[in-house]
């Protein structure tokens, strides 16, 4: 099946959203 | 128009559910009233919430370890899921703990949640910091110490995403080898 990956700049970007 | 964008709602969902560990080395109490899961979390805005609230690992108490596995898995060898398994262990410095082991220790998390270890992630169980004051020390848990070539790769992924110099060695204990034996005495199975 698919595998929900994040890379670490879009971990980054998500800290600071809202 | 108000309408608000899903995405800016919409928390993001990481492919498992985790549970972040806090170990308190507190003598007068058996050793496994002093592990307590802090919370679980199994989207990205509630991984920062969680992270961003909690002490860092660098300002924990001598003698504390945070641990983040996945759901269902205990941060102790004897966990049904590590028990196979082993760690790939880094080692600090005393100097280390104010200058690299809060940013190991993130980079680790993200890794974890993130599922950075491409197709081996369903190899991951977690990750454990030991603050000591000989020397903390950080630990990537896998589960299969007989599966070589996966847990090589993901040793080498975790130096790549920590920027642990290709010529630092890193090793990796097999817990069926660590179980019971002094630190210092353990052979890695292998290095990276």
């Amino acid at each position: 099946g698919t595998r929900i990956v994040y890379d670490r700049s879009r971990l980054m970007q998500l800290r600071n959203s809202p | 128009d108000d309408v608000l964008d899903p995405e800016s709602v919409i928390k993001h969902p990481l492919q498992n559910s985790w549970a972040m560990w806090f170990f308190k080395n507190d003598k007068g109490r058996d050793w496994k009233d002093n592990l307590r899961v802090i919370t679980t979390f199994d989207t990205v805005e509630d991984f920062w919430g969680l992270y961003n609230h909690t002490l860092p690992a660098s300002r924990l108490q001598s003698g504390c370890d945070y641990s983040v596995f996945k759901a269902g898995i205990q941060p102790m060898w004897e966990d049904a899921q590590n028990k196979k398994g082993g760690r790939w262990l880094i080692n600090l410095n005393k100097s280390q703990r104010q200058t690299h082991l809060d940013d190991f220790w993130l980079e680790t998390l993200l890794c974890l949640i993130g599922e950075g270890f491409d197709e081996h992630s369903d190899d991951i169980c977690g990750a454990t910091v030991n603050i000591r004051t000989k020397g903390d020390k950080l630990g990537l848990w896998t589960r299969d110490a007989n599966k070589i070539e996966a847990t090589k790769k993901i040793g080498l992924k975790l130096k790549e995403s920590l920027n642990v110099p290709s010529k630092i060695v890193i090793g990796f204990q097999a817990h069926s080898d660590t179980a019971g034996k002094a630190g210092s005495t353990v052979k890695n199975r292998f290095t990276v």
